[in-house]
């Protein structure tokens, strides 16, 4: 993947709007 | 430096904080990151909404730009 860091990001941010 | 899960978790709470009278923001930003995590939007994409969305703060641009892989970068207007 071209953005692991950016991807990281969007893993954290899909978990944290699921559980909100 | 590679970031950890904690850098972005604290980077979350940080948007979510800095927008906590509008938390609209927030969720867009969440909407921006899911929809490149689903590749609706690329890299450029990504820094396009950003930067559009965290207009005037420049603390979180610069915040984001850590997250950014080598050669992309949001400018931040002085």
């Amino acid at each position: 993947l071209p953005a692991p860091q950016l991807v990281m990001l969007a893993n954290v941010a899909a978990v944290t709007a699921a559980e909100s | 430096q590679r970031l950890k899960v904690e850098d972005a978790l604290s980077y979350l709470d940080q948007v979510k904080l800095q927008f906590g009278n509008q938390p609209q923001v927030y969720n867009d930003f969440l909407d921006i990151m899911k929809e490149f995590k689903s590749q609706s939007i690329d890299t450029p994409g990504v820094i396009n909404r950003v930067s559009q969305l965290f207009k005037g703060h420049p603390d979180l641009i610069m915040g984001f730009n850590t997250f950014l892989p080598p050669g992309y970068k949001i400018e931040v207007q002085t």
